[in-house]
């Protein structure tokens, strides 16, 4: 039973692409068979991931616009031992063609994604319409929220409007979970933030057990075009991201 | 003569709306009249200078619609001493709207601005029809980059759109500069990205002399709804951004 899963939040900087990259090596790690896909136009798990910039190739954007196949945008990461499709060249434009159908993604993806275990989707920080079709394409979503004010209050507003987008179009979007991100034991900040996170009526139950700590090797991966599993094994980022692809299997019902 | 700079960049939580509530209380220490405006429909300048959410409010989002005259948006902070403007409810509906005109922010701009020396744009992490109306109503921008990989690459990424979007409108869009933000001299991350800044081609010859370094006193500020100025004024953070104003000034031709 395939899980398509997004991770997305409207506030930026908040740590979605390096827990795209990150949890789908730990879970692939833990054999499950899993797809990444890169729906923004920013491009940055493309990136990490593929050296030439994706501008030369056909990805997401091109799967959109429908003038590939599914399989034709598939690349495979040797280093993360996953599957994964890039941004493309034209998902920067694609965003400005006002007619996009907010369920292309998952017409597209159709029944190809059953090849998989799981599939992460790293979306833009934004809501439009690809934000949409992430939603509607996915089973269930990820929420990366950093320790910090400015994230938890951008987090708090983001909900709010996947409330309103849920009574817009008349589906259930199931929130997997919302993931501390980049917590500094250091600081009475990160203490503060995590503490309100969990106490608050609207995300406290779906706060994950896992708090990913800032570690400074996490942000030392993408450089390396490597997951956290390859350039620093024993860091407290391996650590983290390995029990939180637990609790998303946990959570997902995946054995 | 007014200067209006847009805080832009398309990669998220590298220190945009940081940088222009701290510059904006840094300008106007220096005696410069300033006003603020919140472009980014998450709302975090607002959510930082006023207290209730400015859901119930007008601003930017009323003001682009036209239901409301410029001198209705205009708040007060007497924490800062600058004028802002705040989000405003419609904002985040506001981009779903098809035919938004990209040049009607600087319409409603108009001379209003001729009331200060210096108006800062935050900006949405995005490149959509907003951004569009803060570039045209902008003389110059400033691209905030924290010196870390992703956020390198994004910036990057995002200067080259910036010339895509020079030869659609056949406008020009003076950087003022390029602004390293969150630098960690603890970390060889930082130094290794701060000098790939610097000597690269498109980048060095705009980066600021300034560097904004990594401050938890920066990240205590909103929560407190102050500046670093009177949060924390003798920290790195305060330091930082009051050598900044005066190479904004300097930059702008603004005595
Ligand atoms: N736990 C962590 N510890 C240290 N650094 C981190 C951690 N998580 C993310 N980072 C770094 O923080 C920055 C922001 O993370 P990232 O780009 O993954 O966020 P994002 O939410 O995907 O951003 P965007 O909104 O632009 O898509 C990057 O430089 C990344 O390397
Ligand atoms: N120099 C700094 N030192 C420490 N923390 C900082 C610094 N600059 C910004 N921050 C913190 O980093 C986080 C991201 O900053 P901020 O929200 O200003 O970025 P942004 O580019 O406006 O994000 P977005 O793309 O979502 O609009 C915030 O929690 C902020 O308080
Ligand atoms: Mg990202
Ligand atoms: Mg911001």
């Amino acid at each position: 039973m395939t899980k398509v899963i997004a991770v997305v939040n409207q506030k930026g900087g908040v740590g979605k692409t390096t827990t795209c990259v990150n949890l789908g090596a730990a879970l692939s790690q833990k054999r499950f068979k899993v797809l990444l896909i890169d729906l923004d136009p920013m491009g940055s798990l493309s990136g990490w991931l593929i050296d030439e910039p994706s501008e030369n190739g056909n990805g997401s954007g091109e799967l959109l616009r429908g003038t590939i196949g599914f399989m034709e945008t598939i690349k495979h990461s040797d280093e993360l031992g996953v599957d994964f499709i890039p941004a493309g060249k034209s998902l920067m434009d694609i965003v400005l063609m006002e007619s996009l159908d907010p369920f292309i993604l998952g017409e597209r993806l159709g029944s190809w994604v059953e090849r998989y275990d799981f599939v992460l989707i790293d979306c833009a920080p934004s809501s439009n319409v690809l934000i949409a079709n992430a939603l509607l394409a996915s089973d269930s979503i990820i929420i990366p929220i950093q320790t910090e004010t400015l994230p938890l209050k951008g987090g708090i507003k983001f909900i709010q409007w996947l409330r309103e987008f849920k009574n817009e179009y008349n589906v259930n979007v199931n929130i997997l979970g919302v993931l501390p991100c980049m917590f500094d034991s250091r600081t009475k900040l990160s203490f503060g933030i995590l503490d309100a996170m969990k106490q608050s009526e609207n995300l406290g139950p779906m706060v994950f057990n896992t708090v990913i700590r800032k570690n400074i090797r996490l942000a030392e991966a993408p450089g390396a075009g490597r997951s956290i599993f390859k350039s620093a094994s024993k860091s407290f980022g391996a650590n983290d991201y390995a029990s939180m692809a637990l609790e998303v299997a946990e959570r997902s019902g995946m054995p």
